[in-house]
């Protein structure tokens, strides 16, 4: 969605 | 749990262990995420011989939980490598038993971690209070500003008919803990969210008299629905600027 980050933006992929 | 959460995500492993049964899982837009733990405390028995995941649809989990009465005793069972599920619901007196299998799926799902955060704002507030300002605001706008001082918290939005905000103060109900609402800061916060996923989590407001939201500046909320033994936890990234 426009001026929205992804969750994974934010955490690693464990 | 899982009505509070099959509107946001489909189909999820359920990750059993000895301590229990979580469950992690992004929507499909990968802007929240749902992180749920069910302590083997929330079981009477509960026994896990090896690890395993559980790859489950949750509408078809849906489909087999209303086929059970709200006071039975559920019992959930797979076996080592199991293709199926095996759900008994048997009433509390004992008369009616009925059990059901679901067939298990393969979910090959992105796993993340999530560090323990020191977050700068930690909001508790009743759960139905929560529910009420993001559908109050979510008539007018598709986002909300939650801004956390000293003085309060101040949910406002602005839409194309106007705009609203409703500001909650720090607040304690001496006969009903769950009804009070408290701030604990260390900095000031002010961040947007979208409320479509906000309206969403708050399905999980029968689950705890009591909502906590943590925020800190450019990372995502956590909303959290403390259970007896357990929790289930919402996370959602923050709007951006233009």
């Amino acid at each position: 969605p426009p001026g929205q980050r992804k969750i994974n933006f934010y955490y690693s992929q464990k | 749990v899982v009505e509070a959460i099959k509107d946001l995500v489909q189909d999820c492993n359920f990750d059993c262990n000895d301590d229990g049964i979580q469950l992690q899982a992004m929507d499909n837009s990968h802007v929240a995420l749902v992180s749920m733990k069910l302590s083997t405390g929330a079981f009477s028995p509960f026994r896990c011989d090896r690890n395993i995941a559980l790859g489950i649809n949750l509408n078809s989990l849906m489909k087999v939980l209303r086929a059970a009465g709200n006071d039975d005793i559920l019992t959930l069972k797979a076996e080592d490598q199991p293709d199926s599920l095996n759900l008994v619901f048997e009433s509390p007196g004992q008369d009616r038993m009925s059990e059901y299998d679901i067939k298990l799926m393969d979910i090959d799902q992105e796993h993340l971690g999530i560090p323990e955060t020191e977050y700068a704002a930690t909001i508790s507030l009743p759960s139905a209070e929560f529910q009420r300002i993001c559908r109050d605001l979510s008539a007018l706008s598709e986002s909300v500003s939650i801004e956390a001082s000293k003085d309060g918290v101040k949910f406002s939005c602005s839409g194309d008919i106007g705009n609203g905000s409703v500001t909650l103060r720090p607040h304690t109900n001496v006969e009903d803990e769950s009804k009070s609402t408290s701030i604990a800061l260390t900095e000031p916060v002010n961040l947007t969210f979208s409320l479509k996923y906000l309206v969403n989590f708050c399905k999980a407001s029968s689950l705890s008299g009591s909502v906590q939201l943590c925020l800190s500046n450019e990372v995502p909320l956590l909303v959290e629905f403390k259970m007896g033994a357990g929790y289930l936890r919402f996370y959602l990234a923050p709007k951006i600027g233009d």
